[in-house]
């Protein structure tokens, strides 16, 4: 290993980074996920923490470009370069830039992150059957709106599993439009667009109008990359047109005619040689976690290694099973010492449930926002339950339906059962919900203790129930707390002093006064009014310990009580400690 | 019909390296990631020969000092942007 001359480092072992910007070829979650795991490398192995920012100087800052990218070493197009990062230091020493003409995923193709459906917003499963036919990408057959969707399974005939696919016409991501989709057509310095457009850009991202007229609301968003879109030449985002002409001659694929490079390229358009609009064919891509583990080994003072195993290597090789070489813990330890404590706990032979004592219930798929299903709607899971199997370990349970604190022990949800968390690694459980509180249904939505009075209150979809000691009075219905008719389930609540509650709902939040039981006057307000910074589409929110976690599928966001996200983690390794 | 098909190589618009020789594309390398220093080489003073083995002895390549195909085939692959030695 090497450090850059005279072994910059960091003074301070509590690294800040902060993502200035996202990538169109995946989903922002996935990206942050990304990140995060590759800062993961580097901490595992060392003393050093990294928190993220969301505004104001990181030590770390990250972000995507094109080209001139506004420092001295412009990015090369597709392929060839692909990232470089700063050695520590004030300013732009230690950020982290990505070339964003390069195709980035998980280092085995397009990672689709599905919306809505029924999937919960899990990943396309390429390829897929529906009605017989195999497909390898997102499709919009089934449908006249033009949505692309994907199954999540193997077989949409036989699971009915899927969800929709990016596209400007469900969502845009960055811009001053809070993902709204794009207006076609809409009007920009006074001309029509019916797509998105890299007009009146230097970058080259696409972007869109979210609103009729961006002239009079200057409302905009950028357009996520489809799978099927072609990456960088002059059409990066357009979809390959089949068949094309090139040099007189018709292709149905994808090639490399014409290339000096054997890079496969297909044209936009039906005739290249009239109107040369190009781009690259979607590859495999470049895994974005070990490129940004290697940039962030730059950020934090390694330089270049010879050793062709090792992380740091110049080169890009793409590794199913990543582990850190010994050569870059060498190199990083010479830096920053050790990880002190114990070494990680070897990984546990995995406990085989036995298949009569299978227990989970099958959980109550997401209410659709929008689209419909493409053919034929899913028909709605049964919810059976059965034994409790003593073996069933919470770290195997991807998102809770809530978590909540409840006599000083953190309380997990889930299907019928739940768990107490007294400590770190202290989990006991499961228990079954009604045998502790008999009238409650299998899925909470939300859970509270009042500290004013002790009453514990439950919410499922529009009911809520309130428990004080045995004695149980509900379900109510929600409206009896002044919410209107269009609150579809209490997602979060969080206790405010004594006898007050904000209960969140979709993006707003209202207060409660728990003596009266009613919502208080000059409510709803914005979660972002408040709570800058955290996911406004939290699917669970609580106090835990003091602070205020916000979290979305995995992760969670902490706040303190100065309303400053201090941390952003995984509940599952941070919380409940899984190995 | 048995004909070999004539390759054209075409420039495509928005190509970054559309216009690259192969000796651009070594001496662009060799210069970016820090073997050849610029100055040096418009005044001669290091040769292209010295560069490549430097190259070689760092990525592990035998030592040729020639552009050889694993050279070249090595510098076409994706990599990091940081200079592999710093100047």
């Amino acid at each position: 290993y090497q450090t850059f001359s005279g072994d910059l480092k960091w003074d301070h072992n509590d690294i800040t980074y902060r993502i200035l910007n996202y990538s169109p070829d995946m989903d922002s979650s996935i990206i942050d996920d990304a990140f995060a795991r590759a800062f993961k490398v580097w901490s595992d192995v060392t003393p050093l923490t990294f928190t993220r920012l969301y505004q104001g100087e990181a030590d770390i800052m990250v972000s995507f470009g094109k080209k001139d990218h506004g420092d001295p070493y412009p990015f090369d197009g597709k392929d060839g370069l692909l990232a470089h990062a700063y050695p520590p230091g004030e300013g732009i020493q230690g950020d982290a830039h990505f070339d964003d003409d390069e195709f980035w995923t998980l280092g085995k193709g397009a990672v689709v992150k599905t919306y809505y459906g029924n999937a919960e917003g899990a990943m396309c499963h390429f390829p897929y059957t529906f009605n017989g036919k195999s497909y390898s990408t997102c499709t919009t057959e089934g449908r006249d709106d033009q949505l692309p969707w994907c199954a999540t399974t193997a077989d949409f005939d036989k699971d009915k599993k899927y969800g929709f696919c990016p596209s400007e016409l469900l969502y845009t991501y960055g811009g001053n439009s809070n993902g709204d989709k794009c207006v076609f057509p809409f009007v920009f310095l006074g001309e029509t667009y019916n797509k998105c457009t890299t007009e009146g850009r230097t970058d080259g991202y696409r972007w869109c109008a979210t609103t009729s007229n961006f002239d009079k609301d200057m409302k905009y968003g950028f357009c996520p990359n489809q799978d099927t879109a072609v990456i960088g030449g002059n059409s990066e985002g357009e979809p390959c047109e089949f068949p094309f002409t090139f040099l007189g001659k018709k292709y149905n694929s994808c090639t490399s005619e014409g290339r000096s490079d054997q890079k496969l390229w297909c044209a936009t358009t039906g005739n290249y040689d009239k109107d040369q609009k190009w781009g690259f064919c979607p590859d495999q891509g470049y895994s974005l976690f070990l490129v940004a583990a290697h940039e962030f080994g730059h950020a934090l003072g390694l330089d270049h290694s010879n050793i062709h195993d090792a992380l740091m290597y110049p080169m890009y090789v793409y590794l199913e099973d990543f582990k850190l070489d010994k050569d870059d813990i060498d190199g990083i330890q010479y830096l920053y010492g050790p990880k002190p404590g114990p070494g990680p706990t070897p990984p546990q032979p995995s406990k085989t449930t036995s298949s009569t004592s299978t227990t989970i219930t099958t959980p109550n798929p997401r209410t659709p926002k929008t689209p419909d299903t493409p053919t034929a709607s899913p028909s709605t899971p049964e919810t059976t339950t059965q034994s409790i199997d003593p073996s069933l370990n919470p770290c195997q349970i991807p998102i809770f339906d809530t978590m909540s604190e409840i006599m000083g022990e953190l309380h997990l949800f889930k299907d019928g059962l739940y768990w107490k968390l007294k400590a770190k690694s202290n989990i006991k459980g499961p228990y079954r919900i009604q045998e502790t509180w008999p009238a409650l249904p299998n899925v909470i939505d939300t859970a509270f203790e009042d500290l004013l009075t002790k009453k514990m209150y439950f919410f499922s979809g529009r009911r809520f129930w309130v428990y004080h000691g045995d004695q149980v009075l509900g379900p109510r219905g929600i409206e009896k707390l002044g919410l209107g008719n269009d609150v579809e389930k209490i997602e979060g609540a969080i206790q405010r002093g004594k006898g007050k509650v904000l209960l969140f709902s979709g993006g707003k939040y209202w207060r409660m006064d728990t003596k009266t039981q009613l919502t208080d006057k000059g409510y709803p307000r914005d979660i972002d009014d408040m709570f800058g910074g955290v996911p406004l589409d939290a699917h669970d929110i609580f106090l835990y310990n003091g602070s205020y976690y916000f979290c979305q599928q995995s992760y969670y966001w902490r706040m303190n009580n100065r309303l400053q996200v201090d941390r952003v983690g995984y509940i599952k390794y941070d919380i409940l400690n899984c190995p | 019909l048995c004909a070999p098909m004539k390759t054209v190589f075409v420039n495509f618009p928005g190509d970054v390296l559309k216009n690259l020789t192969e000796e651009d594309l070594v001496n662009d390398y060799l210069e970016r990631y820090g073997y050849l220093n610029s100055k040096a080489r418009n005044t001669k003073q290091m040769s292209l020969s010295k560069a490549l083995t430097k190259m070689q002895r760092y990525l592990g390549l035998e030592e040729t000092g020639q552009l050889d195909e694993e050279t070249l085939n090595v510098m076409k692959q994706p990599r990091c942007g940081v200079p592999d030695v710093q100047n």
